[in-house]
């Protein structure tokens, strides 16, 4: 299904996303 | 307690709400932050998935003839879609400054709901694919009602040939249904149901026929019969109406009883 696709590029996006982020405050802890 | 309760859902969301975890986390142990890099082109990436999510959601919902599917997705897209402008902001204010802590409530706010958002928008979609299913297993409900009227063998063949695929189909899709739950206590509730149905159908088409057979040779067997036919068609009745309650619940019903 095309929505579970999209639904799927979502969640890997906010994922890297989050992921960028938490890797700088990372740095600090 | 599985958090999604079907494997599809689980695989799509649980990387992203791990990760969402973890900032929130760092976040709270290191509240002034460190600097944060650019995070414009990662955004880019979130709210071009998230334009696509939308499209292909409102093209889900001008397709569908399922009137809650129209109703509940809307609210989730739009949910998403607003989550998406506030990492867009929270990306412009960490560019104009590193170590805004607005910008970083703002990004964990924007991936909270995009979190949220998917999450709803998913179980709108999932719950209307249950209707799908249990659409089937109420055309097979249909089906045993008119049982009673079956009194002769042409009338048997007819009945056999129309509720085969009719069942068929419904345990071939409660049985992926199954395997796609997270939740162990209701895939073996569904497992059970159906194996029941599928060892009472020739049970209940042995009942027919000999129903049949003794009414049109008269005598007192025909009561019996009778009796032993309506109460397999009750049996294999129950056990579709377990699978159709079984089907409408999530985890969290479960969570509530407790």
């Amino acid at each position: 299904e095309q929505i579970l696709e999209a639904a799927k590029s979502i969640a890997a996006a906010t994922a890297a996303l989050v992921k960028s982020a938490s890797a700088a405050q990372r740095e600090l802890v | 307690m599985p958090v999604f309760h079907t494997k599809t859902i689980e695989g799509i969301l649980e990387p992203v709400a791990l990760q969402v975890s973890k900032l929130v986390i760092l976040h709270e142990e290191a509240e002034d932050g460190n600097a944060m890099p650019d995070l414009s082109y990662a955004v880019h990436v979130v709210k071009n998935a998230v334009d696509n999510l939308v499209k292909v959601g409102y093209d889900t919902i001008n397709n569908s003839d399922d009137q809650l599917l129209k109703q509940d997705m809307p609210p989730a897209l739009q949910r998403v879609e607003e989550a998406s402008l506030y990492l867009i902001q929270a990306s412009d204010m960490l560019r104009a400054d590193p170590f805004s802590a607005p910008a970083r409530k703002k990004l964990i706010e924007g991936s909270r709901g995009i979190l949220g958002g998917t999450s709803a928008l998913l179980l709108a979609f999932d719950e209307s694919e249950v209707r799908k299913i249990l659409r089937i297993c109420k055309s097979v409900l249909e089906y045993l009602a008119i049982t009673e009227v079956v009194d002769s063998m042409d009338d048997l063949v007819t009945f056999v040939k129309n509720l085969s695929p009719v069942i068929t189909r419904m345990t071939k899709e409660v049985d992926s249904r199954e395997k796609e739950l997270t939740h162990q206590v209701h895939r073996e509730m569904l497992q059970r149901s159906l194996e029941q149905v599928k060892q009472l159908t020739p049970i209940l088409i042995s009942g027919i026929k000999i129903y049949v057979i003794s009414k049109q040779a008269g005598g007192p067997a025909v009561q019996d019969a009778q009796d032993n036919r309506d109460y397999t068609v009750q049996k294999v009745s129950n056990e579709i109406h377990e699978i159709i309650r079984v089907l409408q619940l999530t985890t969290y019903d479960e969570d509530e009883w407790d």
